[in-house]
């Protein structure tokens, strides 16, 4: 029984392309069957897993608009058991052109029916914003994850997110469920990163992963030789530490 | 001959706050008289500055839409020659409201005419969209002040960014130049930042500022503190760079 879990938060820059990429990458080195969609225009998750955006003769968008059948559109990666359907500049005009279609926020839930089953986990990386296209993922999923900074704003927004969220359980995916709280780029050195997983933890107990993401040079440098960082530095703490939370999501799903 | 700059970069998570709070914290302590303008509905500028968001009589969103005069939305701070306009989550109507003003991306500039002889510098904190907000704020100034974070995608979006720059001066603002490019966030201890400062100076040349601001946990901590880091830790290493890039910018202005 498939998984589908959309990383999401409107905030920049907070590890949602970092998450989608080495969760999922982790999770199929674990030997789960995983598929990746990058649904940001920025294609950070595309590039991040070594392709050349603009060259991508089917994205998400021809997926979306139905100018390709979604099987089409999926790509093999460097690891066996991860898939990607990646996203470019073309997705940019997305909202605009289905702002009109009926059940707008459904296509992404019917496009997936045809795939899903080959599947054990499904990762979805949103854009930095509350529009359509997160509107989609969040229609399409069974579950969100929703990586915060240690940082002291790390809480700012959570409450339009967390409103988003219900507001979507409530009219348009009643089973959709909060996956978990990532705590990320967590500075050993600092009180600062301390006291902000403290307060999170305060708000969201359980809810919060006991793994959290240390801020790890390898993690930022993964990107630019397009690989995950398990592929690029196995060792490296980050790529530990995303094994350990794929090894945690895995045990949330069989409670 | 007061300046205006804008502080602008659509991504989340730059560095924009910090920049703003803490450049004219240190242009102020330098003597120069300088007022910020929080245009964010999330308020980072006003919180990092002391002041209770949710508490303020008075904004920028009462400003823009004409509920008061600039000159009471007008707050002293903790430095004498620093003034603050505050901003809270009022301001995210703002957009909506203002659609159909006739001469809505002048609706700042215009306010702005009855203060702007008060001060040397005023300095706009953008939200992270290219919005009627930050057009507002593109509009209203003499120039702009981009932070980029030294990161592999630090030039993402840029060259949507210098696009809108681009309109705006065509259509809106001849006069608006680049007044320089910032690295932020910049980590001594990895190869990465170096390299991602490199690329962009060999992209941009002179207008990439000599001052690197380095990734320093205390001011992190100061908007927790409500301060800028020039009085919460004068000898840390982001309040010497904010200093010495406040004495860049001064020098700017004096070619
Ligand atoms: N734990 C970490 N250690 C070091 N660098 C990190 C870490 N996590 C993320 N980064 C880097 O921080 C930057 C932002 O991360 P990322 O792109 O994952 O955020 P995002 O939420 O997807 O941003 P956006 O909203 O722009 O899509 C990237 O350059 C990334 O490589
Ligand atoms: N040089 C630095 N060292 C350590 N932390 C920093 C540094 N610069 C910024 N930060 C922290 O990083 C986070 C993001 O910075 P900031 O809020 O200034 O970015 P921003 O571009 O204004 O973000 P947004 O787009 O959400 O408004 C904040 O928690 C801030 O305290
Ligand atoms: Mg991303
Ligand atoms: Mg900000």
């Amino acid at each position: 029984m498939v998984k589908k879990i959309t990383i999401v938060n409107q905030k920049g820059g907070v590890g949602k392309t970092t998450t989608a990429v080495n969760l999922s990458a982790s999770l199929a080195v674990l030997g789960k069957k995983t598929l990746l969609i990058d649904t940001d225009p920025q294609g950070n998750a595309t590039s991040g897993l070594g392709f050349v955006k603009h060259e991508l003769k089917f994205t998400i968008y021809e997926v979306l608009t139905g100018q390709c059948d979604i099987e089409e559109a999926i790509l093999n990666t460097d690891i066996e058991d991860l898939h990607l359907i990646g996203a470019n500049v073309n997705l940019a005009g997305a909202t605009v052109e289905l702002v009109d279609v009926p059940d707008r926020e459904f296509i992404l839930k019917n496009k997936l029916r045809k795939v899903e089953d080959d599947y054990e986990y499904i990762l979805i990386d949103s854009p930095p914003s509350l529009g359509l296209i997160t509107i989609n993922n969040l229609v399409a999923s069974d579950s969100v994850l929703i990586p915060l900074q240690c940082e002291y704003y790390a809480l700012e927004g959570m409450s339009e997110l967390l409103d988003t969220i219900y507001l979507v359980q409530k009219n348009l995916n009643p089973h959709l469920k909060l996956e978990g709280i990532l705590m990320t780029m967590f500075d050993r050195r600092t009180n600062l990163s301390k006291q902000v997983v403290e307060e999170v933890r305060s708000y969201f107990g359980e809810k919060v992963y006991k793994t959290v993401i240390p801020r790890n040079v390898k993690l930022g440098e993964a990107p630019s030789f397009g690989k995950p960082v398990v592929l690029y530095a196995p060792s490296a703490s980050g790529a530990q530490a995303y094994l350990e939370l794929a090894k945690e999501v895995i045990a949330h799903g069989e409670e």
